[in-house]
């Protein structure tokens, strides 16, 4: 594509053709997006964050990230076309645009490159990450169980062979370990959205404990809204509540690290599918997955504009 | 490239804690190689399993034995990737 007005949306891409979009992006846009590396995958593949800024030195931050999950296409998918929205309402002086005034948004797009190399060369229903597991045959670990959030307690599994493997230690992805680094050198990123897919969920802090969070009451209510804003455009059905109450115990996972750091508005999306084709959601639901999807982030940005802490 | 010729998608919907109990045991079955789209997580909650050509037939024969209740959310994961494919060369031929 020429640039990213010609780029097509709605289709998946490969990583070199997302790479690609991301360059033309930051060349299109000088004075907004910038390209960050914040380290190398297992296999040596740099992991990409797009920066949206209009100024300011440290600014509070919004952080997205799509795809650590390598199989969930409709994530990275999605990534792309927020990337073109931000830029867009900038362009617009709508949407986002007030809260790019005062606030920073982080965008990494291919969260878990490897895996999702390996889904386009080898074998689509990859989930993990590529590391090798000493002493076993199986490969990867699953990237939302390798967090120092109850790493290692039920909701993970020992097992190399299994999805859900937690990894031999926190952090021993360098997928994972680079956005912790990250996170903390900043030090002044008030939301974390970690999406995945699929069955429609909007999820909080905890995973790993039944305890409820100290920010239960509001992160609640802030889901309410979100869910309300995303279903009123195509009627797609959400729940939401906190990962243990919601779907299942899963310890070691993004958003509990993250709330433990601090980041009040931390939150987990399970996208579309409606029922029909899980992971292998067809190409043209990725538009309005996205559509949907940006209608509650813009929800969750807003409220931590109004509400820093 | 692995292929997921045969391979379908089962969508389970557990109805009592005895059935959720009974599907959560197939996720020990390392033999069978199925993988959970979906995991176990409440009543009425849907558990979707890819389960390979290879397994099909036992894992459906468990299920009715079981008296639990499934249907065939994918009749064959490859078709659909088929179909992923040829959407995407499309597209880039679009594109060229």
């Amino acid at each position: 594509p020429l640039n990213t007005n010609t780029f097509n949306y709605q289709t998946y891409h490969t990583i070199d053709e997302i790479y690609n979009f991301m360059d033309m992006l930051v060349a299109e846009n000088p004075n907004l997006v910038s390209k960050l590396e914040i380290g190398r995958s297992t296999e040596n593949r740099p992991l990409y964050v797009l920066k949206f800024s209009t100024g300011g030195t440290n600014r509070p931050a919004i952080w997205i990230d799509t795809g650590i999950h390598s199989r969930e296409w409709v994530t990275q998918a999605s990534g792309v076309w927020f990337a073109k929205k931000i830029v867009q309402d900038h362009a617009n002086n709508e949407g986002v645009a007030s809260i790019l005034e005062t606030m920073d948004i982080f965008l990494e797009i291919v969260t878990n490159p490897d895996g999702f190399a390996y889904t386009h060369t080898t074998n689509r229903m990859w989930r993990k990450t590529r590391s090798k597991n000493a002493g076993s045959i199986c490969v990867g670990v699953d990237p939302n169980r390798n967090w120092d959030a109850g790493f290692g307690d039920a909701g993970a599994s020992s097992n190399p062979c299994s999805e859900t493997y937690h990894g031999p230690y926190p952090n021993s992805e360098p997928e994972v370990k680079s956005i912790v680094d990250f996170v903390k050198s900043h030090g002044n990123i008030k939301a974390f959205v970690s999406i995945h897919s699929y069955s429609q969920l909007l999820l909080y802090p905890y995973g790993y404990t039944s305890t409820p969070a100290p920010d239960q009451k509001e992160l609640h209510e802030v889901s309410a809204k979100a869910v309300a804003a995303l279903s009123s455009l195509y009627r797609t059905r959400y729940t939401y509540g906190s990962i243990i109450t919601t779907i299942y115990r899963a310890s070691g996972s993004t958003v509990d690290w993250t709330y433990n750091q601090g980041i009040k508005y931390s939150f987990t999306f399970e996208l579309r599918d409606t029922g029909l084709y899980g992971f292998l959601l067809p190409a043209k639901q990725i538009v309005p997955t996205a559509e949907e999807t940006w209608l509650a982030l813009k929800v969750i940005m807003e409220h931590t504009r109004d509400n820093l802490y | 490239t692995e292929t997921f010729v045969g391979h379908q998608v089962l969508r389970v919907l557990p109805q009592s804690h005895e059935e959720l109990q009974k599907v959560q045991e197939l996720q020990e079955l390392e033999h069978l190689q199925l993988d959970f789209w979906l995991a176990p997580h409440g009543l009425g909650r849907p558990v979707d399993i890819r389960v390979p050509f290879r397994s099909l037939q036992a894992v459906k024969a468990h299920l009715n034995a079981q008296g639990i209740s499934f249907s065939v959310m994918i009749e064959d994961v490859q078709a659909l990737l088929d179909e992923e494919q040829r959407e995407m060369l499309r597209s880039s031929r679009q594109q060229l």
